[in-house]
C-alpha cells in the first residue's frame, strides 16, 4: 500500500458518500444516471468475486464490502425507493450501456492476464469501470446546469482513477515484478474521459458560477 | 518485492 493508491482509495469512498448523503438528504436522484451506477454494481460484483478466497487484508475485504454494498443500495434507491425513483430523469438517461458491457466482456475474452474465469472478469471489470462513466457524462450534458453535490461526485470519482496513475508509477519504480498494464492503460483511458469534465468544473471553480457541460 | 499473487488492488 502506498500513499497515492491510499489517496485514490479514500478519494473513491468519498464520491460514494457525496452520493449518498446527496440521494439521502434531497431524497432525490437527479442529474443522477441509474445506468451507470449499474454499471459501477457489474464492475465492483466482477472484480471482487474474490472476495471470500484471496485474503489480502482487513482493509481490502472491508473495503470491498463496502463498494459492493454501497453501489446495489444506491442501485436498489434509484429503482426502488418510492420517493427517490420519481425523480430519476428516466428520459435522459437513454445510454445504451449494454452495449458497454458486451464490449468489454468481448475485450476481456480476448486479451487478459490468463484466460481463466477470474482473470477474464476481473480484466473485464477493468474494461467496464474504464467506460461506465459515460451515460453519466451524457446525462450531464442534457441536464445543464448540474447541481454541487452531483458535480462534487462526478470529481472526485475522476480524481481517484487518477491517483491510482500515480499510484502504478510508484509501484513501477519501487517493485521488481510490477507489470499492472490491462489497469494501466484502462486507467488512463478512464481518467480522460473525465478531461472536459475537469475543465468545466476548474471553470466553475475559478470563476464561482454554476458548473455547465455544453450541450 | 515479488509480484503478490492476483490482483492486491481494489
Amino acid at each position: 500500500m502506498n500513499i497515492f493508491r491510499f489517496l485514490g482509495d479514500m478519494t473513491h469512498l468519498i464520491s460514494i458518500l457525496i452520493l449518498l448523503l446527496k440521494i439521502y438528504a434531497t431524497k432525490s436522484c437527479s442529474g443522477i444516471s441509474l445506468k451507470t451506477q449499474e454499471l459501477y454494481a457489474l464492475v465492483f460484483l466482477a472484480r471482487y468475486l474474490d472476495l471470500f478466497t484471496d485474503f489480502i487484508s482487513v482493509y481490502n475485504s472491508v473495503m470491498k464490502v463496502v463498494f459492493i454494498a454501497s453501489s446495489l443500495a444506491i442501485v436498489w434507491c434509484m429503482r426502488r425507493h418510492r420517493v427517490v425513483r420519481r425523480s430519476y430523469d428516466k428520459e435522459l438517461d437513454t445510454f445504451r450501456h449494454y452495449f458497454l458491457v458486451a464490449a468489454c466482456l468481448a475485450l476481456a475474452l480476448l486479451v487478459q492476464e490468463k484466460f481463466t474465469f477470474l482473470e477474464v472478469l476481473w480484466a473485464f471489470s477493468i474494461y467496464l469501470e474504464a467506460v461506465a462513466i459515460l451515460p453519466q457524462l451524457v446525462l450531464l450534458q442534457r441536464s445543464g446546469n448540474v447541481d454541487n453535490l452531483t458535480g462534487q461526485y462526478v470529481f472526485f470519482l475522476g480524481a481517484y482513477r487518477a491517483f491510482y496513475i500515480l499510484n502504478w508509477i510508484y509501484r513501477y519504480f519501487t517493485e521488481t515484478h510490477f507489470s499492472r498494464w490491462i489497469s494501466c492503460v484502462s486507467g488512463l483511458v478512464q481518467t480522460a474521459l473525465y478531461a472536459d469534465f475537469f475543465y468545466y468544473y476548474f471553470i466553475s471553480w475559478k470563476n464561482n458560477s454554476k458548473l455547465q457541460l455544453p450541450a | 518485492k515479488e509480484k503478490p499473487q492476483g490482483h492486491d488492488e481494489l
